[in-house]
């Protein structure tokens, strides 16, 4: 009478593809187009390719008098690495599957969003995805599949291999159910804003009407491709404290604290292991469980363990920031505050904000833009952390600023692990040790404003002389 | 150089718990607790056994200078039906598994609730979870067990029966790390307001500090459990028509549309499938792909479907919603708004709202109260639709409503499928449907309020002279 079932992981995300920003055909044009560009940008910086990505969305049926929402053909193709055939079809046919579960600053995280995209394709239109691949060994492979949703699986229909001599890339062919109409401001606004954010991109976007829309690269300059890195004592439980014992290979406690922790050198193993009163030569394979449990807790407890560096990161930095900033906003005056690292629960982030003032492209008032990990937040900016900050914490009276002038506040937060509240990465939660160091990025460069500011008053009250 | 992995779904929670509500341990005790309250209230609704709950959390180290966070005794148990011990260790054990992937109104939806709770003790002080449960047949079966989180499967490490005449029900008791003293007030507030709605459940509180909270049933009334539903033709896509097709043992096409839809019997199976031009007495199985494509966009463009009706939805009523609110916040006026039965997508739900004014209880100035299925939403307030439509859309001058009288908003909205935004349940994601009729609802109960604030405004005035 009480029946109990299982379901898959894309079973799970279909029947509640709301979670992860496939709500309707609007949002969801706008959720695939973003889902593979993220994908080419992530493939192309982890490769050192300078990238060059195009996307197109064509209505399927040419008879333009057909109204939104109705079927498209979305392709985005990149100049990247190519997937490994081998991997091709998982890459895309699995949900949990992918390359970025690891303690490296990347725009992907979850393995799911380029199966999401194929995902809705299949269920609105019933269309297999066209995929393309060349890894530069002078083949491409060419497949047409689609998921087995309840199974979590790809089903490849056909695959070819023809030649591709010296060339390397990926493209994705998507047929899905969109609305163009009511996505298009929020999917040029997207592109504008990776333009912004990734000056060294090349961006080609033709869209519904045939407009095309080009954000040529300005800088050959590349940000050098994070390091995976271990994880920090800090966010360290005891599932993860015990997986890595059973793995170990070091034959004391002493090389296990050093082999498998951020930034823990000889001594600071030494005294932490002292502090802890755990046998510095144990073997750790001999742990027991409540040993376990409270190597844990010292752990979380000691004081002197080196905070995270930012190998594993890759902040936009001051230069390419206010590069782009000013190539799209346009302001009378730019101010910008790095942040050193820090980090929340042992995963290392770093906070980047710019103030963009005056200017003809801002609109009057206050506006938000947000990033991290180098994506454009663009829904939900009520409920994003930077946007409460701006709203309650700021005290904007004190800064002088008048209310109808145009003032852009930039965020960035870029973290081995960003605390999106939603798999459809739409807005950042609230963590106390991101929401300080966003307060005082934005205070920093308030002040760098009020300075500028004031200068110009005295400069106007001269000039009245 | 890129290596590809696969998680599993408890994997892929383990790393992403504060996707579910398992952000830290003050708001983890929370999760747990609420998790585990509304999978008894589920069991005994639908069972049609007045519930009785008892909620126990006890610090593990008797030593109480020990600050929080610590390690905490997490226990929940009811007089349910119990769980079919073939099913007990994976209710628990397995993310994605349960019995209400179903179109019919309960608090759970995700099948990962419990098993979260599990695991997020496992992690932090990996002891195993007590379960016991009982399903009346004389015997009731005792499990001590973990997660295997990376194939996410239970282990059940100690199994035994024992003699249990004449009872049933579900007993859980996980150990995790918690913060009662951060938690104690969110926890308090969701046990009363879980009072106020289910005023037909015993429920007994037991605190970290030993302090008793007993909630007693003030009726024995219990609504009708709702019934499951097939789905509606608004809510289908191509994936969901296909798995019925292949399902399908109608012989016709017109048998097909009576026996797979909500609401449709022979005339408009008919009238239907004479508006898309399909053959009433051709096969379902030979229908091919494109056909079934085009069958889906008809399904959605034809008007005459019946809209749902709310045989599958359990609204709490408003002889109920009226009782649970002058219980629990004694107000001078209330007001109730019951709205007829509507769909979003094909999915059906009801909305109600009360409007508490006045009396010592509430606090001064607007209070909302937000329930779905019948769950107290503790969180995330300012991205709920509820809010942003009290904060936006109420011109409250034009209710003559004095800004610091006292006045309680409260909203529910029940579904075959609530729209939460997030795997935590924490607030509903913006439903256009929805939206019109909360506001719809509001606006009602606000004048009924406006009604008695002026017949109030108008004897005073009558008193006056
Ligand atoms: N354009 C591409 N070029 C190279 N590799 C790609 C490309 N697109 C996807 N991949 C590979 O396929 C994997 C799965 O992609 P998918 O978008 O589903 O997940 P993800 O990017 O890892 O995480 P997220 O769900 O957060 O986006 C990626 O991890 C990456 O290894
Ligand atoms: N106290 C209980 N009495 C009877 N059955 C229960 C009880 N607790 C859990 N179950 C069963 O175990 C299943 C799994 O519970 P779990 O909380 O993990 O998922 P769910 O309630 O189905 O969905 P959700 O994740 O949204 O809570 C439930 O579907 C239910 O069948
Ligand atoms: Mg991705
Ligand atoms: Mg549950």
């Amino acid at each position: 009478q009480v029946s109990f079932s299982e379901i898959s992981p894309s079973e799970f995300f279909y029947r509640n593809r709301d979670l992860a920003g496939f709500s309707n055909p609007s949002r969801s044009l706008y959720s695939a187009m973003r889902e593979l560009v993220e994908n080419s940008l992530d493939a192309c910086e982890m490769a050192g390719i300078l990238p060059d990505i195009f996307i197109r969305i064509t209505p399927l049926d040419s008879d333009e008098s057909k109204q939104d929402p109705k079927p498209y053909v979305l392709r985005v193709q990149d100049n990247g690495p190519g997937i490994d055939p081998k991997n091709l079809s998982y890459a895309f046919g699995r949900v949990f599957y992918g390359s970025k579960f690891k303690l490296r600053q990347a725009r992907g995280m979850f393995g799911m969003g380029g199966t999401m995209s194929i995902l809705y394709g299949q269920i609105t239109t019933n269309r297999p995805v066209k995929l393309m691949s060349a890894i530069g060994d002078g083949k491409a492979v060419q497949i047409q599949m689609m998921i087995d949703i309840r199974k979590n699986a790809p089903i490849v229909m056909d695959k070819q291999v023809v030649p591709a001599e010296g060339i390397s890339g990926t493209s994705v062919e998507v047929t899905m159910e969109g609305d163009y109409f009511r996505a298009a401001s929020k999917i040029q606004e997207y592109l504008r804003q990776t333009a912004v954010i990734t000056p060294y991109a090349n961006l080609v976007f033709i869209d519904a009407l045939g407009r095309q829309f080009f954000y040529e690269r300005v800088t050959k300059e590349m940000p050098v491709p994070p390091d995976e890195t271990l994880p920090h004592p800090y966010g360290i439980d005891v599932e993860a404290l015990r997986r890595l014992l059973q793995d170990s290979e070091e034959a004391t406690l002493l090389k296990f604290m050093q082999q498998n922790f951020h930034r823990v050198g000889e001594n600071t193993a030494r005294r932490f292991l002292e502090f802890s009163g755990f046998n510095a030569n144990m073997n750790p394979k001999s742990m027991e469980t409540l040993q376990a449990v409270s190597l844990v807790e010292a752990l979380h407890k000691y004081d002197n363990f080196l905070k995270p560096d930012a190998s594993c990161l890759s902040p936009i930095g001051k230069d390419i920031l206010k590069k782009g900033i000013e190539k799209e906003l346009k302001p009378e005056f730019i101010a910008i505050s790095v942040r050193p690292p820090s980090a929340y629960s042992g995963f290392p982030f770093i906070v980047e904000v710019g103030i963009a003032y005056g200017g003809k492209v801002l609109p009057q008032g206050l506006s938000l833009l947000r990033f991290a990990n180098r994506i454009p937040l663009l829904y939900d900016e009520g409920s994003d952390i930077s946007f409460k900050i701006l709203d309650q914490d700021i005290d904007w009276r004190h800064y002088k600023v008048r209310t109808e002038a145009p003032l852009g506040v930039i965020t960035h937060v870029c973290s081995t692990k960003v605390p999106y509240k939603t798999v459809g990465k739409e807005y950042l939660a609230d963590r106390p040790e991101i929401e300080r160091e966003l307060k005082n990025a934005l205070r920093d460069a308030l002040r760098q404003l009020q300075t500028y500011l004031s200068r110009q008053g005295s400069m106007a009250a001269v000039q009245r002389k």
